[in-house]
């Protein structure tokens, strides 16, 4: 071990082991953290190998990494808690995932979104039918909102699903090419199946944006079905093996069963029952937007690990002068030591908002809806935050590792791309923080109308009576 | 306290931010405009009052785990080290959104002064514990994959070490030499 390093450890003031246990949540999630990292790492073939592949062999690769750390997964879930989740997917999909995975993973979308939605927006009878074979793979998904011409702005969305009473089915249309969905992980050749965010309409009259389950490929050929125009977008500055796909459905028939129907529900007769709240449509990005915000989190730790060991062990002063470690130089300290802090602050931010999707999750299913602008609201913030920050952090982090944070060997270039892209997934964070800015002018108005606010809203009720701000101490 | 005057700068600049976004907006309204042309107008202000509502929120969020009573179950040396961290980003922070806060916050030229001073000084103090923070994260060599992040920071070896993997080293004369570089060496432009 490099002296510098070695001499850093020493003189640290606390334990390292109850830093991570603390960090990780507790003792016992960190060692489980070690034994999945240890056992997805074994027998992996070199990262820096991805860096010289043709762009379809970086995508096999990725398949393959994606496969083998599944089945190596939920091997371990078996082993630990048959049917429990503390390992697969929640770990598969977040953290280790990401990390193992540089060029991305091309199932993860599956993992954190159509599986997700058919639990939460199927009736029972879909999940039974669709839902448990997509938990066992036998199906493999993505979710199809975004299109060419219309990103965050749901109520813009252009494709079709129109009902047909005759023959109880829905005629899913991509009427132009901006209607074309785009983006989506894994959508251009890994998966068969499809969730497609359309706009619902019976007898012409338009119900809102409703999900749709569409298979687009054949289980046994894997081409293809009619009417279906689908494939890789190309290259992005980072993920190469993500596989982001494009569809155009040229009036694609499907079953009305096959609308997930546990809110909102289209009957045979063509009668429209309403969903009880309308954000029950944004549930499952509240879910992924926490889990972008520890995702992005943990990149930023990645690269703030590098950067500042590579500062402990870097040397560098004026000439004849003996060189000090350039974490010394209270410059070097500034790029890099806020961002542990963020990290961390991130790291706790994050936990907050996970618990409340689970506290609200269960609220939801009891019938209370009364969190959810609330967590809507922090989710929204805190995406675009966290990703925000992590990303131009991990650039500073690239910068005052010198030259060498340039080399793709350093990594911070792969972190980086990772990274970044969470500020247009998911939300853009400008239209994310403007959605949440709607919410703050409610929460004003319930403010000067003395209404309750929502308890994370609070201060803005407390801090609004104050006629100026305390003496500062 | 001061820690908690801190986040309390945050939420007043975000509570008084909605205030004047609410303001301008329903001015708009009563001017003739639409919601949606409203809306858009006050956008800018919009998005300032929610990113300082969510940095108000992260900020509290990790005063409450510092200060609260999760701090019994850590040992001393610990909380030291977490509330070394909650200073810096507390103070950083609240730097990066001074221009906010000055607008509904007093603050003399001393007490910003002394903000700094607080800065360089956590600092130091988070310097010291620097390498071992990160150690924390407990992000092991295989899910870093770089050459300078190593636990063993044997830097440079590992640098060279990855250029000798760069395919082009894998024969002394590469094909372009002989296919462009040569005839064009020779070419007597």
């Amino acid at each position: 071990v490099n002296p510098d390093l070695v001499k850093e450890r020493q003189n640290a003031t606390f334990d390292v082991d109850e830093f991570a246990s603390w960090f990780y949540g507790d003792t016992a999630l960190m060692g489980m953290k070690r034994l999945i990292t240890e056992e997805l790492y074994r027998g992996l073939d070199d990262p820096l190998d991805l860096e010289y592949m043709s762009y379809e062999d970086v995508y096999t690769a990725g398949v393959k990494q994606a496969v083998e750390s599944t089945v190596r997964m939920r091997n371990m879930q078996e082993k630990i808690n048959p049917g429990g989740t503390e390992i697969y997917p929640t770990l598969l999909s977040g953290l280790v995932g990401n990390a193992m995975m540089p060029a991305g993973n091309p199932m993860a979308v599956h993992l954190l979104m159509f599986t997700k939605a058919l639990k939460g927006q199927g009736t029972s009878e879909q999940y039974e039918r669709w839902g448990k074979r997509a938990d066992n793979f036998e199906i493999i998904g993505t979710y199809a909102q975004t299109e060419l011409g219309h990103g965050t702005y749901l109520r813009g969305l252009q494709t079709r699903a129109d009902y047909d009473r005759r023959t109880d089915e829905f005629v899913l249309h991509t009427p132009h090419i901006s209607a074309y969905k785009w983006w989506p992980g894994g959508l251009g050749h890994t998966v068969n199946y499809c969730i497609v965010v359309a706009q619902l309409y019976i007898d012409g009259e338009s119900k809102g944006i409703h999900l749709f389950l569409v298979q687009v490929r054949d289980e046994e050929t894997h081409r293809p079905l009619p009417g279906i125009d689908i494939g890789d977008i190309g290259k992005k500055i980072g993920m190469p093996g993500v596989n982001n796909g494009y569809l155009g459905l040229n009036k694609v028939r499907i079953p009305r069963i096959q609308m997930l129907m546990r809110n909102a529900q289209v009957l045979e007769d063509g009668s429209y029952v309403k969903s009880p709240v309308s954000q029950l449509n944004y549930f499952p990005m509240v879910y992924v937007r926490a889990a972008v915000a520890f995702g992005n989190t943990f990149f930023l730790a990645q690269a703030v690990t590098i950067a500042t060991r590579y500062s402990a062990v870097r040397r560098q002063s004026p000439i004849n002068e003996p060189e000090p470690q350039v974490l010394d130089h209270i410059t070097q300290q500034m790029k890099v030591l806020p961002e542990i802090a963020s990290v961390v602050a991130y790291r706790l931010a994050a936990g907050q908002v996970w618990s409340l999707y689970h506290r609200t999750a269960k609220d939801v299913n009891a019938g209370d809806y009364s969190r959810l602008p609330e967590l809507h609201a922090l989710s929204c913030t805190l995406k675009a935050a966290c990703s925000y920050d992590s990303t131009y952090a991990i650039e500073r982090m690239r910068q005052s590792c010198g030259g060498h944070g340039y080399l793709a060997a350093a990594n911070l270039g792969n972190i980086f791309g990772l990274a970044s892209a969470a500020c247009t997934y998911e939300g853009e964070n400008s239209v994310l923080y403007l959605q949440v800015g709607k919410i703050l002018l409610k929460a004003w108005g319930d403010v000067l109308a003395k209404r309750q606010l929502m308890p994370t809203m609070s201060y803005l009720g407390e801090l609004a009576a104050w006629k100026q701000f305390p003496q500062w101490t | 306290g001061s820690w908690q005057q801190l986040v309390e700068a945050l939420q007043y600049a975000a509570t008084n931010k909605t205030r004047l976004a609410h303001q301008h907006y329903t001015t708009r309204l009563g001017a003739g405009r639409t919601q949606p042309q409203a809306l858009n107008e006050t956008g800018i202000e919009l998005t300032q009052a929610a990113e300082l509502h969510g940095r108000a929120f992260v900020t509290y969020t990790f005063l409450q785990e510092v200060t609260g009573k999760a701090a019994a179950k850590r040992s001393a040396n610990l909380n030291r080290v977490l509330e070394q961290l909650l200073e810096l980003y507390l103070v950083h922070t609240v730097q990066r959104h001074m221009a906010d806060i000055l607008r509904f916050v007093p603050l003399s030229e001393q007490q910003i002064d002394d903000l700094q001073t607080r800065l360089e000084l956590v600092l130091k103090q988070v310097r010291l514990n620097a390498v071992a923070i990160v150690d924390g994260f407990d992000l092991e060599d295989r899910e870093l994959s770089s050459v300078l992040g190593s636990y063993d920071g044997n830097v440079y070896e590992r640098i060279l070490a990855s250029a000798k993997k760069s395919p082009m080293n894998k024969r002394p004369v590469p094909v372009a030499f002989e296919r462009y570089l040569k005839p064009f060496m020779r070419a007597k432009l």
